[in-house]
């Protein structure tokens, strides 16, 4: 099985407190980013209507044209969907690019169908949040169609202490 | 004299007269929150109150994504929302919020996949988010920045705060090295740095804040937009830049410009606050900024500013108050002692290529 983010840490900062395991049957909502179309020929396009000298500056695409080029292809939505529903996950929402699926699943489902995911809760400052403590992994079939899973490892961004600036460094 | 950032202070130091205020139609900016903070619109009625009588502006914001809980304001959320509308004045804002999230969501994630699947959105956005980049993985990295184009590519301005920790850094042991950020040292956006006033309590000229995220990605390499203002920086401070074990100069260095970023007051939970200081103020106020730029495009029939950076760099620093004094924080070790990149003439990887000088900037980018 392949690990799509082999090089993500998955270390839980110590200012999370982990609370246990989820319950198997608690629901998750998990998010499937499939792999792109023609991404070279978007950051082409990018840097043409970007550049003041280029004629095309300024043309930009509509979300729909943006879309009809970067939609994944037939054969990975139907790859990634099939992975899904033979895992019973039908419970999916798209969007208008086509290019991520969320789905809700229940916690062991979904440590089956990602395998070496193991699902805790964790608690900081009043908010909890459900993460996997282990790397996560998918079957070979399927690694080539997604680009990531989003919802097990990184957490939300703690804020800047912003009302006490941090001690004037000496050099600065 | 004055007490500490206001909007009347901002304007006067970055030359916005009481008529450049933007005019509602069909252009629109804004904000997005990622902290499970909220922004209170009475905090905004109120600030209006209290610094808005020198030009005009809106009192509340058109529109929230998201959903807008009920619990205590949030300092960051109100100084986005506050301070946007401030410079951008007079246009219609929007805030991305996502406190109802589910457990297992990740904020930024989700506004990403929002962006996807919102036909309709503001032409400029002000994130003050961030990450170690050693902490994310490259599938992940790379796949946002294919979002950031696809919002690009839309005429869409993605503006992110380049972080407050200077160049950051990675204890290793025996060596240490900078933390580049992400997304600010994305290729595919703008990074706003923070500048001080040189004497805090005047109208003066400005120098860098010490606490302005900079540096080189260790991920990205350099697009080519920056490549001859990185080459001239880094020919320019050869003898005193840090050891080069520190850093990696193939990579895209940030940040792209930036503004003032210390000592800000803002209203939060209806308590005026002052001293407020960080990255995430001098964010949306170039954003305010280039949102009157895109009402006086869009007036012309001229297309919105879409991802600024090739643009940006062409302008060579014309039209932006060069910052060429002060460094910012780093390594707290005895190479570097805590200091990272100085500012230097034209281009440098603390403050990009300066702050906005308003009319200058509209006439370069209204052509």
């Amino acid at each position: 099985s392949g690990y799509l983010e082999y090089d993500q840490d998955v270390l839980i900062p110590q200012d999370w407190t982990r609370v246990g395991r989820v319950d198997p049957t608690e629901e998750l909502e998990l998010t499937f980013a499939l792999k792109q179309q023609n991404v070279h020929l978007l950051e082409e396009k990018l840097k043409l209507v970007s550049d003041p000298d280029s004629a095309q500056y300024g043309k930009h695409l509509s979300l729909e044209e943006v879309a009809s080029l970067v939609r994944p292809s037939e054969l990975t939505q139907k790859v990634v969907r099939h992975w899904l529903h033979s895992h019973g996950i039908t419970n999916c929402l798209t969007v208008r690019t086509q290019d991520f699926l969320q789905c809700k699943m229940t916690a062991e489902i979904a440590e089956t169908l990602l395998p070496g995911s193991r699902f805790h809760r964790y608690v900081r400052d009043g908010h909890s949040i459900v993460r996997s403590s282990a790397p996560y992994s998918v079957y070979d079939d399927v690694h080539q169609h997604l680009d990531f899973v989003g919802g097990l490892h990184r957490l939300p961004p703690k804020g800047q202490d912003l009302s006490k600036k941090p001690q004037q460094s000496q050099a600065g | 004299v004055h007490l500490g950032v206001t909007p009347a202070i901002l304007r006067a130091r970055y030359n916005l007269t009481a008529s450049d205020v933007g005019s509602t139609q069909n252009n629109s900016q804004a904000v997005a929150q990622f902290l499970e903070q909220y922004y209170h619109p009475a905090d905004l009625a109120e600030f209006m109150n209290m610094f808005g009588g020198t030009f005009q502006h809106l009192s509340q914001v058109d529109r929230v994504v998201g959903t807008q809980g009920t619990g205590k304001a949030g300092l960051e959320a109100s100084l986005d929302v506050e301070y946007i509308m401030s410079t951008g004045a007079n246009i219609p804002t929007w805030v991305f919020t996502n406190p109802g999230r589910h457990e297992t969501q990740e904020p930024f994630l989700q506004w990403m996949v929002l962006l996807s699947n919102m036909s309709d959105l503001p032409w400029v956005h002000t994130i003050s988010y961030g990450d170690d980049e050693d902490s994310l993985s490259t599938a992940y990295m790379m796949r946002i920045n294919t979002e950031f184009m696809k919002a690009g590519v839309r005429g869409i301005s993605l503006l992110f705060a380049s972080g407050d920790s200077g160049a950051g850094c990675k204890h290793m042991g025996k060596q240490n090295s900078f933390r580049p950020s992400f997304p600010a040292s994305s290729p595919y956006v703008t990074t706003v740095g923070g500048t001080s006033f040189k004497n805090p309590f005047k109208v003066t000229y400005e120098v860098t804040d010490y606490i302005s995220g900079g540096g080189f990605s260790n991920v990205f390499g350099m697009p080519d937009y920056q490549a001859s203002a990185v080459k001239g920086y880094l020919k320019t401070v050869e003898a005193t830049l840090p050891p080069p074990s520190y850093f990696n100069t193939s990579g895209r260095a940030y940040p792209d410009m930036a503004a003032l970023s210390d000592n800000y007051w803002v209203v939060s939970n209806r308590v005026p606050i002052p001293w407020v200081s960080g990255t995430s103020a001098s964010t949306p106020v170039v954003g305010g900024m280039l949102s009157l730029i895109n009402g006086r495009r869009l007036q012309r029939s001229l297309p919105t500013l879409g991802f600024l950076n090739p643009r940006l760099y062409k302008l060579k620093g014309q039209a932006l108050f060069d910052v060429t004094e002060g460094c910012h924080e780093s390594c707290l070790d005895e190479q570097v002692q805590g200091k990272g990149f100085c500012a230097a003439p034209s281009w440098d990887p603390v403050t990009g290529w300066g702050t906005p000088n308003y009319p200058e900037l509209l006439a370069a980018l209204l052509d």
